[in-house]
C-alpha cells in the first residue's frame, strides 16, 4: 500500500509538471499569436503607406494626354542662341536654332535631343570666332540655352549629353508641379496609340545662314529679348496622334528605335512620344 | 518618324536627373 501511495504521489507530481508545462506552452503560443498579429498589422500599415505613396506619385505626375494644362506646364521650347554684350553694357539676344524638351523631375531636369543642343556645343567650342567677334565689334558673345515653358523664358543649363545616342539633359531653375513619367519596358508597343508632343515651328528657316548672321552683328537686326523672335503660336505645344508600327534594335549600337506615324516637324525634335496615360516611351528625333 | 526608347538608358538618366519617375 505504501508503494502504491508513493507511485500515486509521483504520478500526481508528474501531472503537476505536465500541467505547468502546458500552461507555459499556452502562454508562449499566446505571445507568438500577439507577435503575429502585430506583424500582420505592421504589414498592413506598410502596404497602405506604399499605396498612398503610389497614389500621391500618380497625382503629382502627368497621367493623361487629356491634361492639356498639365502638358503645357511640362513641355518646353528650346532655343539655342547667344547673348551679345557691347562695350557700353548694351545687351542683345540672338536665336540660332530651336527644338523641344519636356520635364522629368519636379526640380527642372528636362530631356531633349542631343542634336537640338548641337549649335550650343558648336558655339561653346568657337573660341577663335568669339575672339574675332570681340575685336571686330568691341562686344562679347556668349552662347545660351533658353527654354520657354508656357510662354515664360528660362535660362537653361546643359547637364548631360549622352555619349550613347541622341539625347541630352537640360536643367531650368523652375519648379514643375507635374513632370512626365518614363516607361521602363517596351513590351506590347506594336500598334499602340501614341501622341507626339512638341513645338513644330521650323527650327531653322527664321535663322537661314544663321552662322553668318550670328557673326555679322548689327544692332538694328538684333532683339533685346529673344522672346520677340517668336509669336504666340510658335510658343504653344502641338500634339499629333499616330500608332507604333515597328520596334527595332540597331545591331551595331544596341539602341532601341520606335517607328510611328504621329507627325513631327524639325522643331518637334526633342519632344516626348507618349501613351494615353502620358507615360513617355522616348524622345522624338 | 522615329523615337529613341528611353527604358534602355535608365541608369544613365537616373544618374543625371535624380528624382525621375519610371513606370513598368
Amino acid at each position: 500500500a505504501e508503494k502504491t501511495a508513493e507511485n500515486a504521489h509521483k504520478a500526481a507530481d508528474d501531472a503537476d509538471t505536465a500541467a505547468e508545462n502546458a500552461v507555459t506552452l499556452v502562454e508562449e503560443a499566446k505571445k507568438a499569436g500577439e507577435k503575429t498579429d502585430m506583424a500582420a498589422r505592421n504589414a498592413h500599415a506598410a502596404v497602405t503607406a506604399a499605396e498612398k505613396v503610389a497614389g500621391d506619385l500618380k497625382d503629382s505626375t502627368l497621367n493623361s494626354i487629356r491634361d492639356h494644362e498639365g502638358i503645357a506646364e511640362a513641355v518646353g521650347k528650346v532655343v539655342i542662341g547667344a547673348t551679345i554684350t557691347t562695350y557700353d553694357g548694351e545687351q542683345f539676344q540672338i536665336a540660332v536654332s530651336s527644338g523641344s524638351s519636356f520635364t522629368i523631375t519636379r526640380d527642372g531636369h528636362m530631356l531633349t535631343n542631343k542634336h537640338v543642343v548641337e549649335e550650343y556645343l558648336k558655339l561653346q567650342r568657337a573660341r577663335d570666332g568669339k575672339d574675332d567677334f570681340k575685336r571686330k565689334y568691341n562686344a562679347t558673345l556668349e552662347e545660351q540655352i533658353w527654354v520657354f515653358v508656357n510662354k515664360e523664358k528660362h535660362d537653361a543649363e546643359l547637364i548631360h549629353v549622352s555619349d550613347k545616342t541622341d539625347y541630352a539633359i537640360l536643367r531650368v531653375n523652375r519648379r514643375f508641379a507635374k513632370p512626365f513619367r518614363l516607361k521602363a519596358v517596351p513590351e506590347r508597343l506594336l500598334d499602340a496609340e501614341v501622341r507626339a508632343v512638341g513645338f513644330p515651328g521650323a527650327a531653322t528657316t527664321p535663322f537661314t545662314d544663321r552662322e553668318g548672321r550670328l557673326w555679322e552683328f548689327s544692332k538694328n537686326k538684333c532683339h533685346s529679348d529673344v522672346a520677340e523672335v517668336f509669336n504666340d503660336r510658335e510658343l504653344q505645344y502641338v500634339m499629333t496622334a499616330g500608332r507604333i508600327s515597328q520596334v527595332t534594335e540597331d545591331t551595331a549600337t544596341k539602341v532601341k528605335w520606335i517607328l510611328h506615324n504621329a507627325g513631327i516637324a524639325r522643331g518637334s525634335s526633342g519632344g516626348p512620344l507618349v501613351l494615353q496615360d502620358a507615360t513617355v516611351l522616348g524622345v522624338n528625333t | 518618324y522615329h523615337a529613341i526608347f528611353f527604358g534602355q538608358f535608365r541608369g544613365d538618366i537616373d544618374k543625371h536627373a535624380p528624382g525621375v519617375v519610371w513606370v513598368p
